[in-house]
């Protein structure tokens, strides 16, 4: 099984 | 007051091709350095950035930073009314809500406008910052594209491995499996069939595939196409566009469990 990360765990808000 | 004049206004075209699956609305953000618009996708699992230098438009003009909000479906509907050839200049009044964009027949004997109506649109920017990749593939963007296109037939995910050896592909699923693997290869003749890998240590990730499949679809921008990798960081998918600038896709990593 795996599990999707989303993009913002690595980026930051301006 | 804002006008861009793109003499190659097919790139435009191609440019919301490639996008407007991924994403529906998004901030197109104007400056002095250029044209550029960052946007995730609904899932907020990939990342699309986008940049059009202003020096690689014919005519300039942008008075003071504008953000426009469009719907990439009803921009994609305009643009598609621009022939390949067309010349394509994007106005806009600063504060107004709608955008223009005429395009010119190459003879100058077709003029056509189109306004689309701007919407407010609520979007988050991400900062990126600037990363050492552990390993730097550049491939054919077709080769790429295939790749992607035939494992998915066979399974949801890829790994993406890069060794010493080349870059592996690997996906499986219920009737099998699948391996691709490409060598650094060294084109005498065209350097766009290269394969070219530069690695600072092996890193190995794992994607879905439904997502690099519709990147892919910037495959018409460029005949090359760069992959970015490090452990446990998003892949950056990047088509350079001409002279002008590039678009660059990112993709959160799954992780096994």
């Amino acid at each position: 099984a795996s599990f999707q990360n989303t993009i913002k765990m690595y980026f930051d808000e301006d | 007051m804002l006008e861009l004049r793109l003499v190659q206004g097919s790139l435009l075209k191609k440019v919301l091709d490639a996008i407007k699956d991924l994403v529906t609305d998004a901030n197109f953000d104007c400056s002095e350095s250029g044209f550029s618009l960052q946007a995730m996708d609904s899932s907020h699992v990939a990342l699309v950035a986008l940049l059009l230098r202003s020096d690689g438009f014919e005519h300039y003009r942008c008075d003071r930073n504008l953000s426009m909000g469009m719907n990439l479906t009803n921009m994609s509907k305009m643009l598609k009314c621009a022939g390949n050839d067309d010349i394509i200049t994007i106005k806009a009044d600063d504060g107004g809500d709608s955008v223009t964009f005429m395009f010119e027949s190459p003879s100058q004997d077709k003029v056509s406008d189109f306004e689309m109506k701007l919407m407010d649109i609520d979007s988050e920017h991400l900062g990126i910052p600037e990363t050492e990749y552990h390993a730097i593939v550049k491939m054919p963007s077709a080769e790429f594209a295939r790749i992607c296109r035939d494992l998915s037939t066979i399974g949801d995910t890829v790994v993406i491995s890069v060794s010493k050896d080349g870059v592996k592909f690997s996906t499986s699923g219920d009737i099998g499996s699948a391996n691709v693997v490409c060598r650094q290869n060294n084109s005498v003749d065209n350097k766009d069939n290269e394969t070219v890998i530069e690695m600072n240590e092996p890193v190995s990730l794992t994607f879905a595939l439904r997502y690099l499949n519709s990147f892919t679809k910037a495959t018409t921008l460029s005949n090359t196409v760069t992959l970015s990798m490090s452990k446990e960081l998003p892949v950056v998918v990047e088509y350079k566009i001409a002279e002008i600038g590039h678009i660059r896709f990112y993709l959160a990593p799954k992780i096994e469990d």
